[in-house]
């Protein structure tokens, strides 16, 4: 279960309260996946209280709900990432990045398939640079029009800033170095990006982590 | 990993690095937690947080589409919609049982921790006003048990009289709310608004999760 509590003594009226939470909930805590399964308790409440003083942030055209907004956003995506650091039995902290896109939906529904996807986590458990499974998953997501087989191109994209690994250009797999692919896999944090087409200019990411052994021994050891 | 607070001493070398030492809370916000031995096995961790505005405030909040919907999360939701998400003191959150698929009874052991936790709060400012509870209730933990009722209710003034806006008050909360977590998940930060621009405001968020974690929340 996900649980959150977030609290700012910033003058934000309810209305306005609701619509901020929603809007950064969507980029932050629904963009992330530890093994799939949504529970029965979700919940992240925000409350504010104005103990700092100001003008009340009463809707959208406020001065300040932008501002808001883009603050609650960026830390409600740092509080999220937390959640996956700590994934049961993770070894990995895994940014997938799908752009491209017709809409931020489409890629956020192809995120979202590739974060869930079991055997596109016990690939980055193994180190393996399997980028067959990860298009597998990109073909599969549902209701999304975006994927153009053969425009799509997948990478490993480093995070010490070197530069990224091409697997898959535009439908046609690369000859992946083996060794540098290995060398990025080693590594904790790990991003995958996905390009869909050449036109669309929508982007959606999410973070999620590998499965392990160590996941089904927890919860093959939990108890209801 | 153990079904328990992560305390000191207990965090994985390579998770330390995420729990702040330090952090700038928001002004009028107060933290506490305690020991109310949710789980019969857990003789020493603290499992119950209690997160309170010394005013009245604005409340929001987003839950699981979960057909299945916790107790917890009903009766949160009932009590934002009926407030209109005006005049909230509080958040209670017990951890080691999720009051989820508990039936009318959940219901009513849910209503029961928001009103506990509303005696705190018992002041001028949140006089009834025929709207009920103003406390956003939580919790999280195994599925299908009742929560053990009375030794929350019995713990919730200890939070109450407990409650301090220090680090440490913040951090014991943020480990309270940990069920399979190794590590308490906490964050605060300082920011500004053009609208006020010489005013510092200030946020803190804490979250818990490390299993059945795919959040669909609305």
């Amino acid at each position: 279960t996900l649980l959150g509590i977030l609290c700012t003594d910033a003058p934000i009226a309810p209305s306005a309260l609701q619509a901020l939470l929603s809007a950064a909930i969507d980029k932050s805590f629904n963009s992330i996946s530890i093994d799939g399964d949504t529970s029965t308790n979700d919940t992240v409440a925000l409350l504010a209280n104005g103990a700092a003083g100001g003008p009340l942030i009463t809707s959208a055209s406020s001065p300040g709900y932008a501002e808001m907004q883009q603050t609650l956003t960026a830390f409600a995506v740092d509080l999220a990432k937390l959640v996956v650091r700590d994934g049961e039995g993770a070894t990995k902290f895994v940014t997938i990045r799908v752009t491209n896109a017709a809409s931020y939906a489409d890629a956020k529904k192809v995120a979202s398939t590739i974060a869930r996807s079991p055997l596109v986590k016990t690939a980055l458990y193994g180190k393996d640079a399997n980028w067959g499974r990860i298009l597998c998953a990109t073909g599969y997501a549902e209701g999304v029009d975006s994927v153009v087989p053969a425009e799509t191109s997948v990478s490993f994209v480093p995070t010490d800033g070197s530069a990224e690994l091409k697997l898959l250009v535009k439908g046609e797999p690369e000859k992946v170095d083996e060794a540098r692919a290995a060398e990025i896999l080693e590594a904790e944090d790990l991003e995958i990006l996905v390009r869909l087409s050449e036109r669309g200019g929508q982007e959606a990411v999410y973070w999620t982590g590998d499965f392990s052994h160590e996941y089904v021994t927890i919860n093959g050891d939990y108890r209801t | 990993r153990r079904y328990s607070a992560p305390g000191e001493g207990s965090i994985p070398p390579a998770k330390q690095k995420y729990v702040p030492t330090s952090g700038t809370y928001p002004k009028g916000f107060l933290a506490a937690s305690t020991h109310a031995g949710v789980k019969p096995s857990n003789t020493k961790f603290d499992d119950l947080a209690l997160i309170a505005s010394e005013s009245p405030c604005s409340g929001a909040a987003v839950f699981t589409k979960n057909k299945f919907q916790a107790a917890p999360v009903t009766v949160t939701r009932d009590m934002l919609k009926r407030r209109g998400g005006s005049g909230i003191r509080a958040v209670v959150v017990n951890s080691g049982c999720a009051n989820a698929v508990t039936g009318k009874g959940g219901i009513e052991d849910a209503v029961r921790m928001g009103e506990e936790t509303d005696k705190c709060f018992e002041d001028e400012s949140s006089q009834p006003d025929g709207n009920g509870s103003r406390t956003v209730v939580m919790s999280t933990g195994v599925i299908g048990q009742r929560l053990p009722l009375r030794r929350i209710i019995h713990k919730i003034p200890v939070a109450c009289s407990g409650l301090g806006s220090t680090h440490q008050h913040w951090l014991s909360a943020a480990r309270a709310i940990c069920t399979t977590d190794t590590f308490p998940k906490l964050l605060s930060r300082s920011f500004a608004l053009p609208s006020a621009p010489d005013t510092t405001y200030s946020l803190v968020g804490m979250t818990k999760g490390a299993g059945m974690i795919h959040p669909n929340m609305a």
